[in-house]
């Protein structure tokens, strides 16, 4: 049975997509059966693997939620083998008004995953920077929340309302829902502000916050202009080398719990 | 009567409350009475001019958009004497649901600024990263759209979907709106994917581009901790130079328009 976890910080920017790419592809060379689901209107999930819009009409998450598609019906191969894609159609962007007469509003996705979690090991779900009807699915939807965070100061800002919203959706929609972990991104070593805002996260999310840092690394923004991973992109770089020892400490814990 | 501009990309993190800070903070020194509207739930324009949340309960935006109080009773002084503030407090995140069944639920924060339009000579909106229903409330309330754009791979492939939106806009809600510039933000001439993106971004917007490019500059990313904007914090800075040169541009050509 499929983990589901979903990647959610309502604050923009902080690398929520670099990170589910990245850790999607690193599950799958690992052999993990991966399914990466891209829920934000925008699309980055899918055009940082080279899926562009075009190939995305008609046949995506929008499709599902309004009921129009089987998940199954919408699922893409990408250039890893163990490594699936639900692209997101432009037509997403204005799903959520739609979906604001449901009656299960919050649990389309969780209801339309059921039929597919026999065959995955993990599912990734990356979400829009809010906290709007479709990052509440993805809460809904998934067994832990992980939390990229930008080490800068308005990302400190931001933590409470994520912290309240999931504290929210546990108590009701989705009683299972943990937290995955916190993990540090764009960290910028030269700096006291990065190495401030590291201290007050690790007093506040204490052994959920993962050792691996991701450094701010150039080549990380790189790679998505050319469709791969950190990986394939450059493995030598410090980028590569992080997003590497996260997928396994993010393998060590998750795989544990 | 004042020139209304949101501030508005649904790309998240390219600097849109960096930008809407220093560029209030830059017209108020100029003797030009300005008013900043924070309409992101997440609040970080009000935290970054030392506005905390506890100060912000019962009386910001929200109050305003579900008609329990007018907006000059919300409207707060700031350390700088001719800018002022109007905040956003938590239940703003509630509101958009709140808000979708109002009759005129686009024009509410339109109607709401024709009261005080007279007192200023410039009203600034910093909005969410979404296209939802506050930055459309932002989109039809403006004279024009300021957009900041950060120079990687993803903030191109969003251009076309926020295009889209202001088109959208222009035809049926606000015939008016008019596009005051894009502004490049955190370029790093050390990377060749900066250099490519300004100039695709110049290629599709052309004299729309400001000449001032805002640098990757981390006492920009300092001084909101300090509550203060960029030119209190550290003038000598490259981020202080820059947003001091695009204050300049900015006056000449919106002035002039
Ligand atoms: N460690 C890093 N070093 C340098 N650049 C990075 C790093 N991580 C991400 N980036 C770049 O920073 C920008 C923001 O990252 P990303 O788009 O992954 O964040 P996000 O949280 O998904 O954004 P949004 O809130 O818009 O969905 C992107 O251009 C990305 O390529
Ligand atoms: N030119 C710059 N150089 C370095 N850091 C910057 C620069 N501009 C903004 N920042 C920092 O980058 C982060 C993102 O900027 P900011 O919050 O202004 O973007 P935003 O578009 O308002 O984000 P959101 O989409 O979440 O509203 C912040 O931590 C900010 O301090
Ligand atoms: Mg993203
Ligand atoms: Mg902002």
């Amino acid at each position: 049975m499929a983990k589901t976890i979903v990647i959610a910080n309502q604050k923009g920017g902080v690398g929520k997509t670099t990170t589910a790419i990245n850790l999607a592809v690193f599950l799958s060379k690992d052999q993990k059966r991966t399914l990466l689901i891209d829920i934000d209107p925008q699309g980055n999930s899918c055009s940082g693997l080279g899926v562009n819009f075009k190939e995305r009409t008609g046949n995506g998450i929008y499709e599902v939620l309004i009921g129009k598609k089987q998940i199954k019906d919408v699922i893409l191969d990408t250039k890893y083998p163990d490594l699936k894609l639900v692209p997101v159609t432009l037509d997403l962007a204005g799903a959520q008004v739609e979906m604001m007469g449901f009656p299960r509003k919050e649990y389309v996705l969780k209801d339309a995953l059921e039929s597919i979690k026999k065959d995955y090991d993990f599912i990734l779900i990356d979400t829009p920077p809010s906290l709007g009807l479709f990052t509440l699915n993805g809460l809904v939807a998934a067994d832990s929340v992980l939390i990229p965070m930008q080490s800068e100061f308005y990302s400190m800002e931001g933590m409470a309302q994520l912290l309240k919203a999931i504290k929210i959706v546990k108590s009701g929609l989705n009683k299972n829902l943990a937290v995955e972990g916190v993990l540090i991104t764009m960290y910028d070593s030269r700096t006291n502000l990065s190495k401030q805002v590291v201290e007050e996260v690790k007093n506040y999310f204490k052994e959920n916050v993962y050792h691996t840092v991701i450094p701010r690394n150039v080549r990380l923004s790189e790679a998505p202009s050319h469709g791969v991973a950190i990986y394939e992109y450059d493995y030598k770089s410090q980028g590569a080398e992080a997003y590497f020892h996260f997928g396994k400490e993010f393998l060590k814990k998750a795989g544990s719990s």
